[in-house]
């Protein structure tokens, strides 16, 4: 069965939606058949794979708040890359939380895609920087949770926040929801700031053995492919960027849950 | 009476927080009376600030969801610095969206704080990423919105949507909101990306004279201050940060509304 991958972090611009497709992209370089489900409003992960949904595309709108979602296939679309497929999402996204309240069982609504772990090795979905009931129904869902944390103070605080809901959601909503592990972003080894927070990563209980290895540098290609709607992997192969996300996507094989 | 300046954009980790602490530390150098209102649950404002909320501290969750507010100024609390005040945030914030489902006029709740506007020249509040209904609230109550725009494609896409907000709350709930600018953020004018996202928004016929002349360049010293809970203009007044935030002081105090 497929690995299903929530990456999340409550603080905005800390690099998740730059991990799900460039973590995406090496690993379907690696002959992983990968889906990427855009679970933000804004739909940067499928602006950042190079699709600009449609009208009459299924989004994961569709999914969260069509009565019935017969066929999950049927929302999946090819990218550019073979082995790398996409749910897009679109800006009616934000609507859905309003749409469904009162709804039973709403925060199960991406259960309609468990199917889909058949046909995948990995499932990575992106999420909006806030803790909610989309980011939940990303984590009812998800088995594993991978946390992309800019080496700054913010982003290190927002981390406590993040741990409560995972906690909450693991008690009351998805026992099996276990952390995948903490990489750093935006890592730039010539400054105090960057060193500080890798120490204080490094050196806390919460993560211990799950703060990975590879660290993603500060490397402005990576925010330049993003113009061309191409992972960094795709557009500049031997850039600093595109080498983190190898080192990264290896560790994450290693890291069976 | 005072000027109500909200600082927006959906788009996560753009500098919304840096400048709205920054400003307010600038302006209140220049002899301004400046009150910073946090409306982010992750209240990185209040912590930027240096402070960190207690149990029994009056936040802006107590103005949003408290039956009544009869004085807001008991809710203003002092900083180091003189001229600088602030009504900060807590977790609890998060909550206040879903506790205030179906109340008649909750979007205008901040309007509680009106009588402050005679008592301050600035009120600068911060927002998090994204449209809920916090941010609606704080486009409810104030006059002129400051969008920082971090000068990546993905931040400049988020244009579109606020833009549809801002005219959908002055048709609807404040027909005195008007624009006061665009500043560009993380700007390096060594990479192309940067350079790229700088002539969309000068060129863009939307903000036609509204794109600040004065530009936040990209500076690690910014960051720093944030682990010393001081604005960068009171941590390191000689750096880039401190001198960027300085010029667009002047900027706006020059463009009344
Ligand atoms: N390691 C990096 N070095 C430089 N720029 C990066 C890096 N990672 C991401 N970026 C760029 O920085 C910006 C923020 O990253 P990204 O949008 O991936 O973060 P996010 O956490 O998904 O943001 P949001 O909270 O808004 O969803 C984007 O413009 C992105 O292209
Ligand atoms: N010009 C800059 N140069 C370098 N770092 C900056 C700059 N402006 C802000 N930062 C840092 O980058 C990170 C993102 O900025 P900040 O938190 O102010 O953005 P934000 O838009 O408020 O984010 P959020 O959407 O999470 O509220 C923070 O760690 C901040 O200290
Ligand atoms: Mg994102
Ligand atoms: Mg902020």
């Amino acid at each position: 069965k497929g690995r299903a991958i929530a990456v999340v972090n409550e603080k905005g611009g800390v690099g998740k939606t730059a991990t799900v497709i460039n973590l995406a992209a090496v690993l379907s370089r690696r002959g992983q058949k990968i889906l990427v489900v855009d679970m933000d409003p804004q739909f940067n992960a499928t602006r950042g794979l190079g699709i600009e949904p449609s009208e009459d595309t299924c989004t994961t709108y569709t999914v969260m708040v069509a009565d019935e979602v017969p066929d999950p296939k049927a929302c999946v679309m090819a990218t550019k890359w073979p082995g790398l497929s996409l749910i897009p999402a679109c800006v009616d996204l934000a609507g859905a939380e309003a749409e469904l309240t009162g709804e039973e069982g709403r925060e199960n609504r991406l259960h309609r895609l468990a199917p889909l772990l058949d046909e995948f090795d990995f499932i990575l979905l992106d999420t909006p920087p806030s803790l909610s009931l989309l980011t939940v129904c990303v984590f009812s869902f998800a088995r594993e949770v991978l946390i992309p944390c800019q080496t700054h103070p913010f982003a290190y605080a927002a981390l406590d926040d993040l741990l409560d809901t995972i906690g909450m959601v693991k008690e009351e909503i998805n026992p099996d929801l276990g952390l995948c592990g903490v990489v750093p972003t935006f890592y730039d080894h010539r400054t105090r700031v960057s060193r500080q927070v890798m120490e204080k990563l490094s050196a806390d209980p919460r993560f211990a053995g799950k703060v990975f290895g590879a660290v993603i540098r500060y490397n402005i290609t990576i925010a330049e492919s993003a113009a061309y709607g191409k992972p960094v992997v795709f557009f500049r192969g031997g850039s600093a960027g595109a080498g983190d996300y190898g080192r990264l996507a290896d560790e994450v094989l290693a890291r069976r849950p």
